[in-house]
């Protein structure tokens, strides 16, 4: 683990009372390497390690800890509050039908995270309406439905032949008529560079104006979270993000990737493939997942 | 990568954030960045353009083993199809079908992921688009039991290829693992031999963990072949490199998006060339 390979390169500095250029230098090496194999991007880790070193650099060491202890005590710290802090929830707090739209690429998650948000919103005595706008993808309708079913909420009756911005129009309309205080919009996965569909995503957004656009990624996201994340966020100004498949053992650098290009907070996350596999994000759960 | 600049510190910068950024790896990229200052420092590479072509050769030889051509020698020829979640297993194997199709073969599928919500309604419509016969059960059957109905039926027919699905899961789910050795075995059972190939499809945007996916997979059935889906999109899909060097098999297709002709069959000096590009 990283604090073990701390504590091998602080050893070789015996005595030292102070966190300075050259003992740092080595450890600063420790860190970087951890995150990238941890799949943190390669700018993101660049930036991260200069914010370590200057807090790091000159720090005393308090008495309760060795230099090792003091350095990863800085690293945790620095890693967790960039991850976020604490927990941010859904802005729910508008004039009903509240609107979630659901964004992404290709197999992220995001239907089964709609069904996930949904049963969430139901046991906290909300009244959910599930809205399948993927009319791509084989059976897509078909496995929000099913979803819907089982979680005894109501989907909007879509067929694949409609346009996913008139779907979702006349979804919000019939939640506002019916009584449905919140609308999850699923859409298709898409490439972040396919502007035709990129282009589409922004017609809903202006169509039903939605008050939380929640980026789903995959936890297992590579280099390249940050080029996705940050096109998602520059087209829709995202409001949250949904990281998945966090009960694997993937590091999930991508979460602090998608973090520090977008800045907008990690709402939840996936744990697995059950309905009532949504959690809160925990930043510090995050950060010590990351550091190995 | 191009042109006659000169090698200087602030191009090798730029090479190890190309290597680094292209999910390649911290291992496999700074071996190759040592073996580069290495050359550099000796004056064995004079420019760019040499340079490139070192890595190239470099990561192609570690490449050049994952293309083979696919040897199909048993009728029928049974592949099972896994993966973790989400990666592109059922739309593959539309497109396969579509391919084994075209060739004349005689090809059955089977949907043997009958957990997730409209998975075999999924795999029915790449059948009806592919024009191949499908063998399902309802949602919740035992995944084995289709593959075997699968197999079986496909053996009446004198089918050339059977292709299974199975449900997306995650190497660490130790039940689900043996849910696939399961199916192994009973696709064993049905035909001595069989499954002929075990296709791990990856997913380009996966990072480090696709190595840890396909290590933990190959330990528990055994993987044959390779396909890495969604090379359409804007990852590099480096990871491929440490998990041919790891397993050593084929990558047989690579998907290049989402209808029925989007899968090209894999050519390491292509792939190389788009990791610099
Ligand atoms: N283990 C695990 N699997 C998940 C999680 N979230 C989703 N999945 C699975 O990931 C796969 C893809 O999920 P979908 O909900 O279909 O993904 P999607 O983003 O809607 O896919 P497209 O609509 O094709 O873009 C399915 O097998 C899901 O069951 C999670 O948190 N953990
Ligand atoms: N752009 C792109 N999308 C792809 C490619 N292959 C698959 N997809 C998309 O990825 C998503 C998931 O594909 P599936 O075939 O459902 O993946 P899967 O592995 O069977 O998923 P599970 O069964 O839920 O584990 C779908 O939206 C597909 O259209 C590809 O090569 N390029
Ligand atoms: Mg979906
Ligand atoms: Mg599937």
């Amino acid at each position: 683990s990283l604090s073990d390979k701390l504590d091998v390169t602080f050893k070789k500095l015996r005595g030292q009372g102070r966190l300075t250029e050259d003992n740092i230098k080595e450890a600063l090496r420790e860190v970087r390497m951890t995150l990238l194999e941890a799949d943190v991007n390669f700018l993101v880790v660049k930036q991260f390690v200069k914010a370590v070193r200057e807090r790091a650099m000159g720090s005393e060491v308090l008495q309760s800890l060795t230099p090792a202890q003091q350095f990863i005590k800085i690293v945790n710290e620095e890693l967790t509050s960039l991850m976020g802090g604490s927990a941010v929830d859904l802005e729910l707090n508008s004039a009903p039908p509240v609107v979630i739209l659901m964004v992404g690429l290709q197999g992220s998650g995001k239907t089964t995270s709609s069904g996930k948000l949904a049963l969430s919103l139901k046991k906290k005595k909300r009244r959910p309406f599930l809205v399948p706008v993927d009319v791509y993808r084989p059976a897509a309708i078909d496995q929000l439905q099913s979803l819907g079913r089982q979680i005894d909420v109501p989907v909007f009756p879509s067929t694949d032949s409609q346009d996913p911005v008139k779907i979702s129009r006349k979804a919000v309309e019939t939640a506002r008529q019916q009584g449905y205080d919140t609308v999850i919009i699923d859409t298709a996965g898409r490439l972040q560079i396919d502007e035709k569909l990129m282009a589409e995503l922004e017609k809903i957004k202006a169509a039903v104006k939605p008050r939380e656009i929640l980026l789903v990624a995959d936890a297992m996201t590579g280099q390249e979270a940050v080029n996705i994340a940050k096109t998602f966020n520059d087209t829709l100004d995202i409001t949250g993000v949904v990281l998945t498949k966090l009960d694997g053992d993937a590091r999930g650098g991508a979460a602090l990737s998608i973090k520090a290009v977008t800045g907008k907070p990690i709402k939840f996350v996936g744990e697995g493939e059950k309905l009532s596999a949504l959690d809160v994000f925990h930043p510090d759960r995050m950060a010590s997942r990351i550091l190995g | 990568l191009y042109g006659d600049k000169e090698i200087d510190e602030e191009f090798l910068e730029e090479l190890e954030e190309i290597l680094l950024t292209s999910d390649l790896g911290v291992k496999t990229s700074y071996r190759l960045f040592a073996e580069v200052e290495e050359k550099v420092s000796h004056k064995e590479l004079e420019n760019p353009a040499h340079l490139r072509r070192f890595l190239q050769q470099e990561i192609g030889t570690i490449l050049k083993q994952a293309e083979a051509p696919w040897e199909i020698r048993e009728k029928p020829y049974v592949i099972m199809t896994i993966g973790v979640n989400g990666v592109g297993k059922t739309t593959t194997i539309g497109k396969l079908a579509s391919i084994f199709a075209k060739q004349k073969k005689k090809v059955v599928l089977g949907a043997a992921d009958t957990f997730r919500a409209a998975a075999v309604e999924q795999l029915t419509v790449w059948a009806e688009r592919a024009k191949v016969p499908i063998i399902k059960q309802s949602m919740g059957a035992d995944p084995a039991a289709v593959a075997f109905d699968t197999l079986q039926s496909a053996i009446k027919r004198e089918a050339d290829i059977v292709i299974i699905d199975t449900a997306g899961r995650l190497h660490t789910k130790v039940n689900l693992m043996d849910e696939l050795k399961k199916i192994r075995r009973v696709l064993d059972k049905a035909l001595p031999g069989a499954p002929h190939e075990v296709l791990l499809v990856l997913d380009a945007n996966t990072g480090q963990n696709a190595i840890t996916q396909a290590q933990m997979f190959n330990e528990a059935i055994g993987v044959t072949g390779l396909v890495m889906t969604k090379l359409d999109g804007t990852a590099k899909g480096g990871v491929i490199v440490g998990v041919c060097d790891e397993l050593k098999v084929p990558v047989r297709y690579i998907g290049i998006g989402e209808s029925l002709r989007d899968l090209r069959p894999f050519d390491a000096s292509d792939f190389v060339d788009a990791l610099f590009d």
